[in-house]
């Protein structure tokens, strides 16, 4: 799977989500990617592309999650994906990357590793697999 | 604040033992396309626009699970399915059981754009990119020798798995769960 969610100077946000699915998949099954509210969302205050075991995800509401806990429970951006992540999918399912309409990053997972990129107008530049990277 | 930007290609169980032919190519193209929608962003492209070019990119590159690079259905077809939604708008467009469309990025934003609907699938999204005029090509363009590869090692352990993830760490002795599991 394959991602990218981006916000403007001004707050405008977007996600889109790409996939061939799962290796040795059964012909017809869908997965997370779109599934809006599993694996890409995209409201006013975040947007939010998952990768990982869909049907992991789609039981987790894993992107409208996300927004959720940001709107209701008044988590910043990495709260939000860190809890989703930690709490509401299972270990070694999930990936999530995401970004607020007030600049923030978060690139969260509990699978070994992601591939993941991110950069901000601050100047800030990643580029990571592994914890640690 | 300020624009953003993040992308992925794909999580798993991917090993650090990672061998360095296989591992620098997907983080030169990491770099890779997060310069294209960094410079994007720069030149006050919208975020819908960086995602779709940033998505595109990823497509076309053979080492990632989507477009060019799809790993193979039991039956070493390629479905391919992609999701773009704005959020000031919440408009979204999807497409599920493609298999010729060069970018389906792009033809989820043409459902987005140019339908009342959100998501089609399978015939009725392939009808949809010919009438559109979407790129199409040979569903063999999206096939690599190491996914055919890969298929036949999680068809060996009787397995369904997610990106990068090796068949031999997660064979179970009693049948294929594989991702069925949640």
């Amino acid at each position: 799977t394959v991602g990218c969610v981006a916000v403007d100077g001004e707050g405008n946000l977007a996600a889109a989500t790409s996939t061939g699915g799962l290796v040795n998949k059964m012909v017809g099954r869908i997965g997370d990617t779109p599934i809006i509210g599993a694996g890409t969302y995209a409201n006013k205050l975040c947007a939010v592309s998952a990768t990982g075991k869909g049907e992991a995800i789609i039981r987790g509401t894993v992107g409208r999650e996300v927004a959720a806990l940001m709107e209701y429970k008044g988590l910043s951006l990495n709260e939000a994906t860190s809890y989703v992540v930690k709490e509401c999918t299972p270990k070694f399912t999930t990936g999530v990357i995401a970004v607020s309409a007030s600049g923030e990053v978060a690139m969260s997972y509990n699978t070994v590793g992601m591939f993941r990129a991110c950069a901000t107008e601050d100047g800030y530049t990643e580029v990571g697999i592994w914890a640690g990277d | 604040m300020g624009w953003a930007i993040a992308l992925h290609g794909g999580a798993g169980d991917i090993p650090r033992s990672m061998p360095s032919n296989r591992l620098e190519p997907r983080k030169a193209a990491l770099h890779y396309c997060l310069q294209i929608g960094v410079e994007a962003l720069k030149a006050g492209r919208s975020p819908l626009d960086v995602v779709e070019l940033v998505v595109c990119a990823l497509e076309d590159n053979p080492n990632f699970n989507a477009g060019k690079g799809s790993v193979l259905t039991g039956k070493g077809t390629v479905e391919m399915e992609a999701c773009i939604m704005d959020g000031n708008t919440k408009s979204c467009g999807a497409v599920s059981g493609v298999s010729t469309v060069k970018n389906a990025i792009s033809l989820a934003r043409l459902v987005m754009e140019k339908t009342p609907h959100i998501y089609l699938g399978f015939e009725g999204a392939e009808e949809f990119a010919r009438e559109q005029g979407i790129e199409v090509v040979d569903s063999s363009h999206f096939i690599t020798l190491e996914n055919i590869e890969r298929l036949k090692q999680a068809k060996e352990a009787n397995r369904v798995q997610i990106d990068f993830t090796q068949p031999i760490h997660q064979e179970l002795k009693d049948g294929p769960k594989g991702d069925q599991i949640g």
